[in-house]
């Protein structure tokens, strides 16, 4: 018996726009430590890793491991029909190959459920190493968001690069060229205002600005994105997602042909 | 001119 409640549906949907535009479906691993995801993109350019902790539920419970592959567009579908003050509890039985979304308003007049069939995803998993990156950098995600998407109009790639002053974003194409410098913050009131940069070697990389506009979607799940940067490797954006997890997208660098 | 890098390059299968 698996079940996972969660008292306000917002955080799922926005869990869920986080990844659907990358993802037209996903394993669900389920453990008593609690739900993972890990998935490329079609184009196996991108890779999103969901960890939500059982702990971070208000309820949680999961008897046997279970994976359950689900079509996201599909669950969108399902979560639109949630009001975001409602409870939602997700459930399946061992072996089950449906999952059931119940939904139910705060004054309990309402409740909703949602069968839905599950897949059978033969998906690859990826080992991720441990890494030390030589620059980390923390921004306030609105910001980043605002960065990738102004600068998509220019090219469709970005250079970040990251010295110990600051972190620079640029691109240029046929209209011109734009770069948006960021120096570090002190003293700053609030810490979600924060930019902040662990810089041990310098580094220069291009990414997909495509892909970099995808991952903004999870923006609304924190004030805060980390980036983590080392030459000629994945690019890492991660959002944490308070008291339950983060979300983590990892994206190829492109390289020069 | 730049290409774009494959994720399954830098990661291995588990």
């Amino acid at each position: 018996m698996f079940e996972a409640r969660l008292n306000n549906a917002t955080t799922l949907k926005k869990i869920l726009d986080a990844i659907k535009d990358l993802l037209n479906e996903g394993t669900f691993d389920c453990s008593d430590s609690g739900i993972q995801l890990q998935a490329m993109d079609n184009s196996h350019v991108s890779l999103v890793s969901l960890t939500l902790r059982s702990d971070g539920f208000d309820k949680f419970r999961c008897d046997r491991n279970l994976s359950m592959g689900m079509n996201l567009g599909s669950m969108a579908k399902i979560l639109k029909c949630a009001n975001n003050d409602d409870t939602v509890t997700i459930k399946a039985q061992d072996n089950a190959d449906t999952v059931t979304f119940m939904f139910e308003s705060q004054n309990q007049e309402k409740v909703s459920d949602y069968e839905m069939k599950l897949m059978n995803l033969d998906q690859e998993h990826l080992g991720i190493p441990e890494t030390d990156y030589s620059c980390v950098v923390r921004m306030p995600a609105m910001e980043f968001a605002r960065i990738c998407r102004d600068l998509a109009q220019f090219s469709e790639s970005v250079v970040i690069c990251c010295t110990k002053e600051g972190v620079k974003f640029s691109a240029s194409g046929d209209v011109g060229s734009a770069n948006v410098k960021l120096a570090q913050t002190f003293n700053v009131d609030k810490e979600e205002e924060a930019i902040v940069i662990e810089m041990q070697e310098p580094v220069v990389l291009t990414f997909a600005c495509r892909y970099l506009n995808a991952f903004t979607k999870a923006t609304p799940l924190s004030n805060q994105v980390q980036l983590s940067m080392s030459a000629d490797v994945p690019l890492v954006v991660e959002y944490r997602i308070a008291e339950l997890g983060h979300i983590r997208y990892y994206l190829a660098p492109k390289i020069e042909d | 001119k730049t290409k774009q890098g494959n994720i399954m390059n830098f990661f291995k299968k588990k």
